[in-house]
């Protein structure tokens, strides 16, 4: 996270902590599952290795303490069809659901976030918080960083892409968020993690995206994938497995 | 003379009938019918020369040993003797018939003929047991002892109850080691009651009737067996037994009265020395249909359906339990109960009992609890819990704060719809106790 703030426990007790091929984020759903990204899982750059260990750890904002409290078995991984890990220039469908071997017994600090269910909350300037173990100016912190990004208008992210001359796709399942005038954003290592939106009315968070790709970090907008789309993915495949 | 033998019946006539006969004839006819037949006879014709006296010519009919008459003259006539009565029976099975002429027939010098006889003879059954004070039977010494029957041509023996016809098929000797009663009802007594019983007896009279039915036994009066004023019954001895167990042992002038006896199998053994003139017992034994005790409940909560004033043989009764209790026996529960009088007068099983319905202890609520609204720990028919989910983590699945369970009568906790299912304890989704908060401005 860039430019971003220490979270205090139980301010995202969804945050799970993911060691794959590297430093990973996810959040809790129900009390079974964690959505993550599935360039988590399959990689863009990196040759997948097969039985690669999936490790996962909820419930604390240390690393440290984080890891002390034990790694969570997965029963199995859930990718989204979709996703295509060889093709570098898109991030399209890049959601991935891990389903643990057992309950975690929610508490103060663990406990899900909601799915989205409306439009609403990729409305353009709506504020959310971002979370993360990921590095800060190529420094990398055991403490869980939280940053607040407005959503961008979706043109906006378009005109960003191309004055970039950047090659990636931007996809209707995606969406961007961050201010130019800031250097706060996502990194390497948040991956995985939500796009938290407070939903007002219903008194609660939801995820609104998860963090996928970037160019460079705090230099711009950040691109997370648009959770909206995959709710009924995500619902049949929890459903079915429940 | 000439035997006639073995035939059922035949023809007698003197020589050359209906020819006269002639004259200086003798002869005797031997008429034998076979044993147990009487020999019966009938002139039909007779025509001989009267006399007085039957000197001349004559008819001599014989039978056991003794002269029956001797004839002459005409049956229409009143000289000579006639055979006016026409029949003649003997008592044992022969006759003889003897003819006799003289040397004429001359009435004042004239000669007369006369045509002789006509008889005919049959064998008649004899009823030897009428006879039987006769002197011959007396005399062979084969008279039935006790009961005489007649039949053709012959007769026989048999004995009064309790006794035994003997090798001599006359004798009659006291016999009552295995008697036996089917019927339903019926008397037994002792030999010769209200007369002095036999002496040296081995009596068993032994009841057998159906199963399900019950003996009972009552002695009328008189009962009056040999006894002794300070040993019990030294003499003769009437015992009773039901399935081979020993019910009493009676003697004197007091009667046992009446004796239920529960069972369906009841011997009564009577021995007898040598000596004594008591007159001995009588019984009128009945049977009932062996009734079961009245049942009755354990406790409060059974009920017995369509409880009866009495159960006997093959009565059945069906128990249930009040609403919230369960059939038990021992340990184990029962779905039904039916119990069934049986043939000895119990019930084919005992009565169960009727256990409260305990639902065992609450299924644990993942991420939830529980707690007894009723007494902690009762877990039995209506008792009462109440299902939480760990609030705020957790909430129902159907937005209730609370679900209160309560033990059915089927044994299961069951919420207010009647459902076994617990509550679902679903995880809240975000909602963090300690959220974010930017209050830099």
């Amino acid at each position: 996270i860039i430019a971003g703030k220490n979270a205090r426990l139980g301010n995202f007790p969804w945050q799970a902590f993911t060691n794959i091929y590297g430093r990973g984020g996810g959040a809790l759903l129900g009390d079974r599952w964690i959505l993550t990204a599935a360039h988590t899982i399959y990689p863009k750059d990196t040759p997948s290795v097969q039985n690669t260990s999936i490790d996962v750890f909820l419930g604390h904002t240390n690393l440290e303490e984080i890891m002390k409290m034990g790694v969570l078995p997965i029963r199995s991984v859930f990718v989204h069809p979709d996703y295509d890990p060889n093709d570098l220039n898109n991030f399209d469908n890049d959601i991935a659901l891990l389903e643990l071997e057992n309950s975690v017994p929610l508490g103060l600090n663990l406990l899900p976030i909601c799915l989205p269910d409306s439009e609403t909350f990729y409305e353009k300037g709506l504020m959310g918080y971002v979370s993360g173990f990921g590095t800060e100016d190529q420094i990398i912190h055991d403490d869980l960083k939280f940053v607040s990004l407005p959503m961008v208008a979706r043109e906006n992210c378009r005109r960003w892409l191309s004055e970039k001359k950047s090659e990636q796709v931007f996809s209707d399942n995606m969406f961007c968020a961050g201010d130019k005038t800031t250097k706060k954003d996502a990194c390497q290592g948040d991956s995985g993690g939500v796009f938290a939106v407070k939903d007002e009315t219903g008194n609660r968070w939801v995820a609104a995206g998860i963090v996928s790709w970037g160019i460079g970090c705090g230099k711009g907008y950040g691109f997370y994938t648009k959770v909206l789309k995959y709710t009924d993915w995500i619902k049949g495949i929890i459903e079915k497995e429940s | 003379s000439i035997p006639i033998v073995h035939e059922l019946y035949g023809e007698v006539t003197s020589p050359m009938y209906p020819k006269p006969y002639p004259n200086n004839y003798d002869d005797t006819r031997e008429i034998v019918v076979p044993k147990g037949y009487s020999v019966k006879l009938i002139f039909w014709q007779f025509d001989l020369e009267p006399s007085e006296g039957c000197f001349y010519d004559y008819v001599k009919v014989s039978a056991d040993k003794k002269d029956l008459g001797r004839f002459c003259g005409q049956l229409e006539s009143k000289r000579g003797n006639p055979p006016v009565q026409k029949e003649f029976v003997s008592q044992g099975n022969q006759m003889w018939l003897t003819f006799h002429t003289d040397f004429s027939n001359e009435e004042n010098g004239t000669t007369i003929f006369y045509k002789g006889f006509l008889a005919y003879y049959q064998a008649v059954d004899m009823d030897e047991c009428s006879a039987q004070d006769s002197a011959i039977e007396e005399n062979s010494g084969l008279r039935c002892e006790h009961l005489c029957h007649n039949t053709l041509g012959s007769y026989f023996c048999s004995c009064r109850p309790g006794y035994e016809l003997q090798d001599d098929e006359h004798s009659c000797r006291a016999e009552c080691s295995s008697e036996l009663f089917t019927e339903a009802s019926g008397y037994i007594s002792s030999l010769e009651y209200p007369k002095a019983y036999p002496s040296d007896m081995r009596c068993n009279y032994s009841i057998r009737v159906d199963r399900g039915l019950t003996i009972n036994l009552e002695f009328l009066e008189p009962f009056e067996i040999d006894d002794h004023q300070q040993v019990h019954c030294p003499y003769d001895q009437l015992q009773v037994y039901t399935n081979g167990k020993p019910v009493g042992e009676y003697c004197g002038t007091r009667s046992p009265g009446i004796i239920n006896t529960s069972s369906n199998a009841v011997d009564v053994l009577f021995f007898t020395d040598e000596s004594g003139d008591s007159r001995g017992w009588k019984i009128h034994y009945t049977t009932e249909v062996m009734k079961c005790l009245q049942p009755k409940s354990l406790d409060e909560f059974t009920i017995i359906n369509n409880l009866q004033q009495q159960y006997q043989f093959r009565d059945y009764l069906i128990v249930s339990c009040k609403t919230g209790y369960e059939l038990t026996e021992g340990n184990q529960k029962l779905k039904s109960f039916t119990s069934v009088c049986q043939d000895d007068g119990t019930w084919h099983r005992p009565m169960p009992y009727c256990k409260i319905v305990n639902c065992g202890a609450p299924q644990r609520l993942p991420n939830g609890n529980f707690e007894y609204l009723t007494k902690e720990g009762k877990n039995t028919y209506q008792a009462e819990i109440l299902y939480t989910c760990q609030e705020p983590f957790y909430q129902m699945a159907n937005k209730e704060k609370n679900e209160t369970y309560t033990c059915s009568a089927q044994g299961t906790w069951k919420d207010k719809h009647g459902n076994k299912k617990i509550p679902h304890c679903l995880p809240v989704c975000g909602k963090p106790l300690n959220p974010v908060v930017e209050n830099q401005r």
